[in-house]
């Protein structure tokens, strides 16, 4: 998109390109690409680099409107949640560090019961981090992981309970119901203020992820998004369309596999990186 | 449905007499915009969208007297084509054991179609052995370990110590040594663009020479799937692919993209985390899956 280059309806397919490319989705990358076409003609836009700024500030402002801080009071309990393999163990892991550099006391609670080996995976992370761990056998009841978990984080004076669930796909009704009695046990033991949901999403799904938020949100109210690997070539336009039909933030991104490839949320970096 | 769209546009259309070329194209824009929404990717659709387009603006569909049906019969013939034939088939070396690597993103199912893949040629009288070259995911080896355990398929480890290339040629070994016909490596997941970790899989493909390198893609990935799946064909010249999660409500237009830019199989697709989901893969059926 070069300097003198003239405005017309080869630009708009190519920025809508770049939209689509990005997982923006179609429905979304119209809605953009029109609010952007209305904004020009008011402002009497006349170059294409002005064109792309309009777009890139009409995408911030998608990402940024409501836009409410992310405050972690003491104590919080944060519910991992998403859909199979997009990084809830590994992120976990991350959060201890974040939250342990912070100087807070962080205690892991493994609700995952039923994936193989997801309970040493999460302990190999509670290890790296020296933070303690609740678990039970593989194959119990995980609400009742979280039950012990929530009594073990009030004797012990956790300030950051961090909750792992078991990977589940949105449509699969009887994996929601448990997700769903693990979120009423946690509100019931927890005072209900203090819980965040926090939906993992992977920055390769493509519009997938809309219908996953919007079925998480439903179920277990959704209060945050954590969009890990951004490290990859993907770069995760689902974001937009979940911010701007659900109103869920993204709060956290993954850009590795290490203990400190977490990142907080900017969506000036984020929209840049759209273009890049 | 897409069906439904095109029939409302057919129906418009029909009062104005003969369908011209500006017509068709009308009800292009519906199935690029259906394949688009399936995850389809873009240029892949563009190019899919002329194909179709060229073939609807032959006489059969212009003088119709249900040119909807046609273009929708066009479409569905065209994409079930691009699918691939039927064939599912793991080529089986003639000198055993047959060797098979599983390679792909992080968290698209490796390990577990890994185990599933096992299963399945178990029940068809192989004897495999898993073989644990993740040496960097907290916890995978174990994973492996009791995946195999649970359909009573040995896994070959040398732990976390050893490099994934000495661990396959070890198991190659110890396959030949005691019998086992078929070598299923299980490798960490990494990214396309990661550039040592993508020789680390050369090394392997150069140690051991895989009958079959199979990539395993999430059926619910992107625009992005081109990428990744060019970058691992190109390194690898990969045999086959894997769709797993299936059992979401995903339209996996991924699958045609991956076919599109490659132009290898897809053998198979993962339809659940039972080690019993895995099935052969049907073109028409993802065909109709995508057009959703
Ligand atoms: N490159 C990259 N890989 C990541 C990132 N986050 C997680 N991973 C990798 O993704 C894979 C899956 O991560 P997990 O933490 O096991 O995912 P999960 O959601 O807990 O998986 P399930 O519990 O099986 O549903 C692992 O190989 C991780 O190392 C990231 O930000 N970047
Ligand atoms: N629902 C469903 N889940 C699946 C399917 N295949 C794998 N999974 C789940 O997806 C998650 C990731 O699977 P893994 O086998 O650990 O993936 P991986 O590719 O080995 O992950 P890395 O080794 O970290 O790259 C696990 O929770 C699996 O149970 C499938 O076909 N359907
Ligand atoms: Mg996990
Ligand atoms: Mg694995």
């Amino acid at each position: 998109l070069s300097l003198g280059r003239k405005i017309d309806d080869e630009l708009f397919e190519e920025l809508e390109e770049i939209l689509i490319l990005a997982d923006v989705g179609v429905v979304t990358t119209e809605k953009i690409i029109e609010n952007m076409k209305i904004k020009a003609k008011e402002q009497k836009i006349k170059e294409a680099d002005k064109i792309k700024d309009l777009l890139a500030e009409e995408i911030y402002n998608i990402m940024e409107v409501n836009e409410r801080p992310f405050n972690i009071t003491s104590p919080t309990l944060i519910l991992i949640v998403g859909v199979n393999g997009v990084g809830k163990t590994t992120t976990i892991g991350k959060l201890a560090n974040k939250y342990k550099n912070e100087g807070k006391k962080v205690l892991l609670v493994a609700a995952d019961t039923f994936r193989a080996a997801a309970i040493d995976q999460l302990e190999v992370w509670a290890g790296r981090n020296n933070c303690e761990i609740i678990k039970h056998e593989e194959g119990s009841d995980p609400a009742s992981v979280v039950f012990d978990g929530i009594k073990a984080a009030k004797a012990r004076g956790a300030d950051i309970i961090l909750c792992d669930t078991a990977g589940r796909l949105h449509n699969k009704k009887n994996l929601m119901e448990e997700l769903k009695k693990i979120y009423r046990v946690a509100q019931r033991e927890f005072d209900n203020a203090n819980i965040e949901t926090l939906l993992v999403l992977d920055a390769t799904t493509g519009q997938n992820a809309v219908q996953q938020a919007k079925i998480f949100k439903e179920a277990v109210n959704v209060t945050g998004i954590i969009l890990t690997k951004l490290d990859g070539t993907a770069k995760g336009g689902i974001v937009i369309s979940i911010k701007s039909e659900l109103d869920i933030p993204v709060r956290f991104i993954g850009v590795g596999e290490g203990i400190d490839d977490l990142q907080e949320f900017d969506s000036e970096k984020f929209v840049r990186a759209l273009f890049e | 449905s897409l069906t439904g769209k095109l029939q409302d546009i057919f129906k418009k259309l029909r009062g104005k007499g003969k369908l011209s070329e500006k017509d068709v194209k009308e009800a292009m824009k519906e199935v690029k915009i259906a394949l688009l929404e399936a995850d389809v990717n873009f240029k892949v659709v563009k190019e899919f969208i002329n194909t179709v387009t060229e073939k609807s603006l032959g006489q059969e569909v212009m003088e119709s007297l249900t040119p909807a049906q046609h273009v929708i019969k066009i479409v569905n013939d065209e994409l079930t084509a691009l699918m691939g034939s039927k064939e599912s088939k793991i080529n089986f070396s003639d000198k055993p054991p047959t060797i098979i690597m599983m390679v792909g993103l992080q968290g698209s199912g490796k390990t577990t179609t890994s185990g599933k893949l096992a299963n399945y040629l178990k029940s068809k009288g192989k004897n495999p052995i898993l073989v644990a070259c993740d040496v960097y995911r907290p916890a995978a080896i174990k994973q492996l370990q009791v995946v195999g355990s649970s359909i009573n398929v040995p896994v070959f480890s040398m732990g976390d110590k050893t490099t994934p290339v000495d661990i396959a040629k070890g198991a190659v070994d110890f396959a030949k040594n005691n019998n086992y016909n078929v070598v299923i490596i299980d490798t960490a997941g990494r990214l396309h663009i990661d550039e040592e970790l993508m020789d680390e899989l050369k090394n392997i493909k150069d140690a051991v020479n895989p009958n079959e390198i199979l990539l395993v893609v999430d059926a619910m990935t992107g625009q992005d799937v081109v990428n990744v799946a060019e970058s691992f064909n190109e390194k690898l010249d990969i045999d086959g692919v894997i769709l797993t999660k299936l059992d979401g409500d995903t339209r996996g237009g991924a699958a045609l993209s991956v076919k599109a830019v490659t132009h290898k199989p897809i053998k198979f697709i993962a339809s659940g985390e039972k080690l019993t989901d895995i099935e052969v893969f049907h073109p028409d059926r993802m065909a109709s899956r995508i057009l959703g």
